[in-house]
């Protein structure tokens, strides 16, 4: 077993999984999903509208470094919160 | 790349496809989903043998919404599969309620998608690298499919190298070709080595990719479109029929992420929309390109910060349009900081496998952008590009 570093990529879909960008189940450590390309743009692009980036859909080194920073994580019921709960 | 943390300890591997795709033959798909193994087969000692019963190492099956394992598909689009890494066992998943295709842009190709799996079920985790077949999107159906480099490293830091490798070591994707394969190996030897100009006389003046995915040479007032191996049937053709506009003896030219190509000569540079100049050019190199010197020698924009780097002399230049200033301060450096890299170059370009090639004279350098130095290789860099890149005797 080689335990090597975690790609950009990984952690970024890790964080978008957690705060409800992506389905829960690209943080499911057991297995490596394939999404299709516009879910994955969306995502990132949801995420840096929200974090009042420029909305690029590029996991870029500003967008790398927000998700690295700490931030609320409040749970609810499922898991964590989501940044992507509708209002009723 | 990224590796998950497990491996299989064995080389021979089964695999069964339970459940097929309501929406395909199964020889077909049978096909399809041997040559997506023969990716990774053809760059280790790998085997991968089909069974129809009893226990295998990979269960394939296409299934739809909650299938058992608590990670539900999600209809069309969205997560269109996924797999298991060695250490939980390795099977994967396809949610059949995509439009899976084989050989169609309609659809979501059958065999792109495996083979982005089982990198999964062999140990891959998702790459950093866009044009990977391990980065975690699906690019859409390609029509003719090349194993990036950054993947052949992923499974070869598992696996290790096939034993009996085939190729010519330009590219690390040369090698067998896949089984009923529709894409062709790259960088096999040419049918007919050729023996013109470009021949006896292998320097060049620019070379860069288009926005279609082609990769030309300009030499003088000629220009070559490139092939796999050689040079494309029915050139050289003159520059100025085919861009038309520009002159001749280009000193550099790239194209940029927004699609255009820029080509520069003495103090000028001309913007191209494919082969059309794209508004009033020529404009000065300094007001286009402020901080980067005229009268180039190189030019080409690194995949792997989006940047573009201007050579000349001894030196290069950093250049990056979205920053004020576009080129810092700190610029320019010497050229030595590529290691292994002569001056004075003549063309550099970053290829569709990921590596960087550098030409000087009628020799090329690769240069190896992990660990950012010229590759060690047999033989070794520079080689005679006249040989390998255009097909000569």
């Amino acid at each position: 077993v080689y335990t090597g570093p975690v790609s950009t990529t990984t952690q970024a879909e890790i964080y978008l999984s957690q705060f409800g960008y992506l389905p829960a189940s690209a943080r499911n450590p057991s297995l490596g999903g394939l999404l299709d390309a516009s879910t994955w743009t969306k995502a990132v692009q949801d995420f840096q509208s929200f974090a009042g980036l420029n909305v690029t859909g590029e996991l870029d080194e500003e967008t790398m470094q927000l998700m690295s920073l700490p931030r609320c994580g409040v749970r609810d019921k499922v898991g964590f919160g989501s940044d992507n709960r509708s209002k009723r | 790349y990224a590796l998950q943390g497990s491996r299989w300890r064995v080389k021979g591997l089964t695999y069964k496809i339970s459940k097929y795709p309501k929406r395909l033959k199964r020889a077909d798909v049978d096909a399809e989903i041997l040559r997506a193994f023969s990716v990774w087969s053809e760059f280790t000692d790998l085997t991968f043998t089909p069974k129809t019963s009893g226990p295998v190492h990979i269960e394939i099956k296409f299934v739809e919404s909650e299938h058992g394992d608590g990670d539900a598909f999600d209809g069309m689009g969205g997560t269109l599969a996924h797999a298991f890494f060695p250490v939980f066992g390795g099977d994967a998943h396809f949610d059949d309620a995509e439009l899976w295709t084989i050989g169609s842009p309609r659809g979501t190709n059958l065999f792109q998608v495996a083979a982005h799996e089982f990198g999964h079920s062999l140990g891959l985790s998702h790459s950093d690298v866009r044009s990977a077949l391990m980065a975690p999107f699906y690019r859409g159906f390609e029509p003719v499919f090349k194993l990036d480099s950054d993947d052949v490293l992923a499974i070869q830091a598992l696996y290790g190298k096939r034993s009996t490798q085939g190729g010519n070591g330009l590219n690390p994707t040369s090698g067998g070709a896949y089984p009923k394969t529709t894409q062709k190996p790259i960088f096999s030897p040419p049918k007919t080595p050729r023996d013109d100009q470009l021949c006896r006389d292998p320097k060049i003046d620019a070379l860069f990719n288009s926005a279609d995915g082609e990769t030309y040479a300009f030499k003088g007032n000629k220009y070559y479109r490139l092939t796999e191996n050689s040079v494309a049937d029915g050139y050289p053709k003159s520059i100025s029929d085919g861009w038309p506009g520009l002159p001749g003896d280009i000193d550099a030219a790239f194209t940029y992420k927004n699609g255009k190509t820029y080509f520069f000569k003495g103090t000028k540079y001309w913007r191209f929309n494919g082969r059309s100049v794209d508004g009033d050019y020529p404009k000065e190199i300094s007001e286009g390109f402020t901080g980067v010197p005229d009268h180039l020698d190189a030019a080409m924009v690194w995949g792997g910060n989006g940047k573009i780097y201007f050579f000349k002399g001894s030196k290069f230049w950093r250049f990056d349009p979205l920053k004020r200033p576009p080129v810092k301060s700190s610029y320019p450096k010497p050229i030595s900081n590529w290691e292994g890299l002569p001056n004075s170059l003549d063309a550099a370009l970053q290829y569709t496998n990921g590596y960087t090639y550098f030409f000087k004279g009628d020799k090329y350098y690769r240069f190896n952008d992990r660990t950012f130095a010229v590759d060690y290789a047999d033989p070794p860099f520079p080689r005679p590009s006249g040989h390998w890149w255009f097909g000569c005797k």
